[in-house]
């Protein structure tokens, strides 16, 4: 039973695996990423397969931006200075992001913001 | 997030966790759900990064983010970071590396290096607990024999604590959500609770990676930012994640 009033606090569910019902959207695919390659095609695959919903969900942070600030200079700003982030950032992170960026066609200041969101986040 | 780490009777150990993610940025108030959460939960994928053509660690992620917040050594430890909000945030770690101090770690950059180079859970307990950062984080670390279980509660500089299974003082597992567990929660966000009740209910005698499923299903626990739900056997080797979907009525985190 689920109590209906925040925090919606239910008994401890039972008997929920193998994963099934309204809780349950999908598994999760499996891709090889093979560290012998060199770092700014370690990605391609897993890239190629995702990358229109990569570009979705970087619309859907730039929406959000623009929210903020209608101008659209936020999102200058990140295009702007964040590729420029990608080059300081210890190997092979730095390599691997514009990888990714290429594969996916997203600005690298993008693609950048969305590997550093947790330290950004935390403001 | 809700990160859990268990020892069973047999000194198996067992790492779960729900990652949520996408807090304030953005309501649909059409589907109730988060703008972001959903737009990441089709990223998620398992990914098996080998060398050699062998394993060296696995890990679920959103595609098109390099660092680590969940992976797996096989045989060897398994590494879950869940966010920490202190003043001292990542802001500050940006500023000094914009400034051109660059002798800290960028959090999941850390979770990577240490998931690809760490040997051993006391070697990965202590890049986790030494190495600076820009930002303060959560680390909860489970190995590969009875009692190597721990969150180590970080902040940019210093470990501010460890906290340990000892199953002698009764303590089976360590829960981690974003709060540090010598404090209360916030009462508006209090997943902790619920989450310990559901573990006491299950017993020791009974906990498995079924079991941390049914914890982790379990409403505040299971919430809107719920993105995805990893179980993992360091014992086996095994990594299973699952896309997360909360139904209404459910807390918005």
């Amino acid at each position: 039973s689920t109590q209906f009033i925040p925090p919606y606090t239910e008994e401890c569910r039972t008997g929920m695996y193998p994963p099934n019902g309204p809780t349950f959207r999908g598994p999760v695919s499996w891709y090889t990423v093979d560290l012998d390659s060199p770092p700014s095609q370690r990605w391609t695959a897993v890239i190629t397969e995702k990358k229109q919903d990569l570009i979705r969900m970087i619309q859907a942070v730039r929406n959000l931006a623009n929210a903020f600030v209608p101008s659209g200079k936020l999102i200058e700003l990140v295009d702007i200075t964040l590729p420029l982030m990608a080059n300081t950032l210890p190997s092979p992170f730095g390599e691997e992001i514009k990888g990714i960026a290429e594969v996916s066609g997203v600005p690298l200041g993008e693609v950048v913001l969305f590997n550093i969101f947790y330290e950004i986040f935390t403001v | 997030c809700t990160s859990v780490v268990a020892e069973d009777e047999k000194g198996n150990l067992l790492h779960a966790r729900n990652l949520d993610f996408g807090l304030f940025m953005g309501w649909d108030m059409k589907n109730k759900s988060w703008i972001i959460t959903e737009k990441l939960k089709p990223l998620v994928v398992n990914l098996d990064f080998r060398r050699n053509n062998q394993t060296v660690f696995k890990s679920t992620n959103f595609a098109g983010y390099v660092g680590m917040l969940t992976g797996i050594k096989p045989h060897t430890f398994t590494l879950t970071m869940n966010e920490r909000f202190t003043l001292d945030g990542g802001y500050i770690g940006i500023l000094e590396w914009i400034m051109g101090q660059r002798d800290g770690m960028w959090m999941s950059f850390l979770t990577r290096s240490v998931l690809e180079n760490a040997t051993s859970y006391e070697g990965a307990k202590r890049q986790l607990a030494e190495t600076k950062m820009l930002a303060p984080a959560y680390f909860i670390l489970g190995g590969n024999q009875s009692r190597q279980g721990c969150i180590i509660t970080r902040s940019r500089l210093l470990s501010i604590d460890v906290l340990e299974i000892d199953v002698k003082l009764g303590r089976w597992y360590v829960l981690e959500t974003n709060y540090d567990h010598w404090k209360d929660p916030l009462f508006l966000d209090d997943r902790r609770t619920p989450a310990m009740k559901c573990m006491n209910q299950t017993t020791q005698a009974k906990i498995s990676v079924k079991t941390l499923y049914d914890v982790l299903s379990t409403k505040p626990v299971l919430n809107k930012l719920t993105t995805y739900t990893t179980l993992m056997q360091v014992s086996e080797g095994k990594l299973e994640s699952y896309i997360r979907d909360c139904p209404n009525p459910c807390m918005p985190w």
